[in-house]
């Protein structure tokens, strides 16, 4: 799946009157969805590499990954943490020294995976942290 | 465990853009997905006939079980468990087997390595051997439920109208000259003409291989009729190595980790 981000969008900071600095909330609109903190599909397949003598389930599984800005308005559907949010005011503010939030895993799902050892005694072993099942700004 | 991206001929959903990897590409995401799973190199096993025997297919019910109860994400699936042990024998749909697969982080099935059944003299007992190599097993990980399972056809006419009693030994020294000392951890009796599967718990057996494998020197299993007669397994209907390869005896293993493992870095 495709990922375009927007290389036009315009971060040119304005001084403003109070002494604030950088440009303020008000100059952003709600985040684009394409661009926005998501997960995205990937798929890991065990045929592809040739294991289908030894693993007998699955044939592949849906690893997925996340990507995507963290940025102002960070927006319900990104998952961010109360401090993500904070933190993307900062950097609006400071961006030369804070960061913005990163777009990463949330949540994480085990698979299992059956396979045959030299022996062919038979394994079925839980694997955790293997699937982005979501993905957030933190 | 999840298949959701598979269409209804399970092949990868069109969404899915593809590139095939580079070779270089390929080695190096067999060598970090080995590292996940813990294996030093990738296994290269021996298929009788390139068809799954009893253990895989049992093996494979369970990760049917478990994939369905990880994409569904419900709680209790009790009724999944006892509707997939009907396939292997009522004896199995017990409360205690789910929650040992429920809470197992590894199962393991192992194949029986004694070749040949024993036919002894006339004034020994018939007895059948299995051994079983443990060595594989990770460190770390406690066996929390074993056993032994057979499959019993009816037996032959001569004793089709007796009840049997099968009795599981542990082997516990081995001598030369003479017969082995053995342990009895289970005797049972069974109708002559009962068919089905036989699930003998070993796990104090299994347990004690883990711990101090040099006492790993198998199980025997003996039995008799109702009057005291030694009769081989064949006899009994047990089915052993030229019987259907979905019948063939096998050990299982529910394993829990008791220790955390860190993964090295390449």
């Amino acid at each position: 799946s495709t990922n375009k981000r927007n290389k036009n969008r315009n971060r040119a900071t304005q001084p403003q009157e109070g002494g604030s600095r950088g440009p303020s909330p008000a100059d952003y609109n709600s985040s684009d969805h394409n661009t926005a903190c998501r997960r995205h599909e990937l798929y890991v397949s065990f045929r592809e590499l040739g294991w289908q003598d030894w693993i007998i389930a699955p044939e592949g599984y849906a690893a997925n990954y996340c990507g995507g800005e963290c940025v102002f308005p960070l927006n319900a559907h990104m998952n961010a943490t109360n401090h993500a949010i904070v933190q993307t005011l900062v950097h609006l503010m400071n961006p030369e020294n804070v960061p913005k939030p990163c777009c990463a895993a949330t949540k994480l799902h085990a698979i299992s995976v059956l396979y045959f050892d030299d022996n062919s005694n038979v394994i079925l072993k839980k694997y955790k942290n293997m699937v982005v099942r979501a993905c957030g700004c933190h | 465990g999840s298949n959701y991206l598979f269409d209804g001929n399970n092949e990868v959903h069109p969404s899915f853009i593809h590139r095939r990897l580079r070779t270089h590409e390929k080695r190096e995401m067999q060598k970090e997905i080995l590292s996940i799973l813990g294996l030093p190199h990738r296994p290269r096993p021996h298929l009788s006939h390139g068809k799954y025997n009893s253990a895989p297919l049992f093996m494979l019910d369970l990760y049917n079980t478990i994939s369905s109860e990880e994409k569904n994400e419900v709680e209790g699936m009790l009724e999944q468990y006892q509707s997939m042990y009907t396939t292997q024998g009522p004896r199995l749909a017990k409360h205690q087997e789910n929650a040992f697969l429920n809470d197992a982080d590894m199962v393991m099935s192992f194949v029986n390595l004694v070749e040949y059944d024993r036919e002894l003299s006339p004034h020994r007992m018939h007895h059948k051997e299995f051994k079983f190599n443990l060595s594989q097993i990770p460190e770390g990980e406690a066996v929390t439920a074993s056993e032994l399972r057979l499959y019993k056809e009816c037996a032959n006419q001569v004793v089709i109208n007796e009840t049997l009693l099968l009795s599981v030994y542990q082997v516990v020294q081995e001598h030369p000259n003479r017969e082995a000392d053995l342990f009895l951890l289970e005797s049972r009796r069974l109708w002559a003409a009962e068919e089905g599967w036989l699930e003998f718990d070993i796990l104090a057996t299994s347990n004690l291989w883990v711990m101090s494998p040099h006492y790993n020197l198998g199980l025997q299993i003996r039995v008799e009729t109702s009057s005291g007669r030694s009769i081989s397994s064949k006899e009994a209907g047990l089915v052993g190595r030229d019987g259907g390869l979905e019948k063939q005896p096998f050990m299982v293993a529910f394993f829990k980790v008791s220790e955390v493992h860190i993964r090295t870095a390449r």
